[in-house]
Formats: structure tokens, C-alpha cells, sequence
């Protein structure tokens, strides 16, 4: 059974909202839109490996996108590619049987459901990476709510990776 | 109190999945 049938994504996606602004990056990261553009996923890509998500790679995120959609879903498109080339190229492990975040709409319509997704990737390489012990320890500080959730989170991540 | 008991089980819960997360090798060879 799929352990987050009996969770809410919009509840995921809140939670990983919370846990992503443990980064402290530098762009604005409190609501569901402040995250449909990509830079602040980009930005905390680059603090979980910055040696792979290096500068040559975050510069081709456009930062200034405004409201224009099409720019956003352009920026989500590497982002989403950049967290399965790193799964496969570093952390030697693919990806199976999980549903990919919808980018489209996610640009569009901020869909916070298709968002909880894409976060839910971005977690999966923090407590994958070199320095996992770092974020892992930050998830243990958090409230007990959203450990839960990121808990649940991991372990359908878990059950989808193959070597 | 069973909402403490049920709160304390449920931290333990959580502290093993995360030392558990903590102990597991990464994909890097070595």
C-alpha cells in the first residue's frame, strides 16, 4: 500500500514548505507561490551539493520570471531533470514507480498538490547527499507534525528507489 | 496519561526512522 494514500499532498506540501525554509536561502520561501518559480528549489539544491548543482548550473534558472508562466515552467523543467540526473549520476539510484510533479502545473496554477512533489524529491536527495547528517539533524528539530509527515514522505521515496 | 503515552511512542518512532536514516550508508563507494 502507498503510505501517503492516507496523507493529504496538500499536507505534505505544507510541511516540506516549513522544512524547506530551514535552508534560510536568499529568496522569499513562506508561501506556495514564492516557490512556483524554481529559484528558491534551485538555491537549495545548490546548498545540499553545491559541487554538482554548481554556479554554471543555477545560471541558467532565470530568477526574473515574474508572472510569466511559461518562464516558470522552463525553470521547474531543469530543475525537475537536474534532481533525476543527480539521483542517477550521483546517488546511483533511480527513481521507479513514483509519479513526477506535473511542472506545468505547477507554473500555471500553482498546484500545491504537484509543488508537495517536487519538494518530496528535493528531500529525497537532502538525506541522500554527502552531508545528510546536517539536514537530517535539522528534520529532528522540527515539530513532531512535520517529522511525521517527512517521515512518510521518505519512506514512499524509499520504496520506489532501485540501485 | 494514554495522550502521553501515545505521544512518547510516537516520538520514538520517529527518532528510530531518522537514526536509522542517519546510519545508512550513502551511494558513494568507499
Amino acid at each position: 500500500m502507498n503510505p501517503l494514500e492516507s496523507v493529504d499532498r496538500v499536507e505534505l506540501c505544507e510541511s516540506l514548505l516549513t522544512w524547506i525554509q530551514t535552508f534560510g536561502v536568499e529568496a522569499p520561501c513562506k508561501t506556495v507561490e514564492d516557490l512556483t518559480s524554481g529559484v528558491v528549489m534551485a538555491q537549495v539544491l545548490q546548498k545540499i551539493d553545491p559541487s554538482y548543482f554548481d554556479d554554471n548550473w543555477i545560471n541558467r534558472i532565470k530568477t526574473e520570471v515574474g508572472d510569466n508562466w511559461r518562464l516558470k515552467i522552463s525553470n521547474l523543467k531543469k530543475i525537475l531533470k537536474g534532481i533525476l540526473d543527480y539521483n542517477h549520476e550521483v546517488l546511483g539510484q533511480q527513481i521507479n514507480d513514483f509519479t513526477l510533479p506535473d511542472v506545468n502545473l505547477i507554473g500555471e496554477h500553482s498546484d500545491a498538490s504537484e509543488l508537495g512533489r517536487m519538494l518530496q524529491l528535493i528531500l529525497g536527495c537532502a538525506v541522500n547527499c554527502e552531508q545528510k547528517q546536517e539536514y537530517i539533524k535539522t528534520i529532528m528539530m522540527m515539530e513532531e507534525s512535520v517529522q511525521h509527515v517527512v517521515m512518510t514522505a521518505i519512506q514512499e521515496l524509499m520504496s520506489k528507489e532501485t540501485p | 496519561d494514554p495522550n502521553m503515552k501515545g505521544a512518547a511512542a510516537n516520538e520514538g518512532v520517529l527518532a528510530n526512522f531518522f537514526n536509522s536514516l542517519l546510519s545508512k550508508k550513502t551511494g558513494t563507494p568507499g
